[in-house]
């Protein structure tokens, strides 16, 4: 079997200021996937790694970079699904931990259980020994002016994220 | 929103996606990411799937089961992959796109949105794009 890894940092608008910046870092995160594959890792830490490595570059929505809630509030999913055994866990509505996609493995590897949300998801990080980090170390500057941008009463979020239906 | 999908050497198939949602959400919306079938989905027999996009839309379709649904009736990681888009474009109105792989290696980077960033490495190869056709 030839090994491969395939990466998206996400659908809809990418500003042309910010292009450049995202396909370096999808790059980067899809060398770092591969390498372990080419080393004979497995396909599970192949895609944690890869995800880990987007979830700490601010340039894309997920961990450090992710969109603001109407409250001005990070919150975030994460899901991860091995196809041998068909073992899945997920996370939602997480705040404060770096790398949801780590506690997403972590419900998949730890738990009976498939899928954690909110405070539930947040005991579970704290029993796992997952550090907490502070809110604001996952907000950027970019994902602040957008949230501002999008209060105003004839703002529309979804075509702001995702571009306008063709 | 950010994923992966990969095969190992032993054939192992897996993915992972990741997200803060959408711009503005209301607190405590849940969009596709973290429900199995909508955000990912991973079968050693099949194929695996990330996705990204309009969550409530790729949520109504079950986007990615949907995907693998169609490459267990023959279809190409590819052609599943603009089915399922297609569909969901002309069903409930919404854009997006995905990662997808199946056991034999083949992959595919497919959007119906006008723009995903996506690579892929393979046989020492990166391969990357953002527009449709790249």
């Amino acid at each position: 079997m030839i090994p491969v890894v395939v990466v998206h940092g996400g659908a809809g608008h990418v500003p042309r200021e910010r292009s450049e910046k995202s396909m370096e870092g999808v790059c980067s995160a899809a060398r770092a996937g591969y390498t372990i594959l080419r080393g004979g890792g497995n396909s599970m830490d192949a895609v944690v790694e890869t995800v880990t490595q987007l979830e700490n570059n601010p340039a894309f929505n997920a961990g450090c970079g992710s969109v603001l809630t109407n409250k001005g509030d990070v919150e975030m999913d994460a899901i991860v699904m091995d196809g041998k055994t068909l073992g899945s866990g997920a996370v939602s509505a997480v705040r404060n931990i770096a790398n949801p996609i780590q506690l997403a493995r972590l419900v998949m590897d730890k738990t009976s259980h498939v899928y954690l949300t909110a405070e539930g998801a947040s005991q579970f990080a704290r029993s796992m020994g997952i550090p907490e980090v502070p809110p604001e170390s996952l907000v950027t500057e970019y994902s602040r002016m957008r949230w501002k941008k999008n209060l105003r009463p004839d703002a529309n979020p979804v075509e702001c994220q995702m571009g306008k239906m063709g | 929103t950010v994923g992966a999908v990969a095969v190992d050497s032993e054939g192992n198939i897996a993915c992972a996606t990741s997200t803060g949602g959408i711009l503005n959400k209301m607190e405590g919306r849940v969009g596709d990411t973290p429900c199995i079938g909508s955000g990912g989905y991973a079968d050693n027999n099949v194929g695996a799937v990330s996705t990204t996009g309009h969550g409530e839309a790729i949520m109504k379709v079950t986007l990615a089961r949907l995907i693998l649904f169609h490459m267990e009736q023959g279809k190409s990681a590819e052609a599943a992959s603009d089915l399922a888009l297609d569909y969901m474009k002309s069903r409930v109105g919404g854009l997006g796109g995905v990662v997808t792989v199946d056991p034999q290696g083949h992959w595919a980077a497919r959007f119906s949105s006008l723009q995903m960033i996506w690579a892929a490495a393979q046989n020492d190869t990166l391969h990357y794009g953002l527009y449709t056709g790249e």
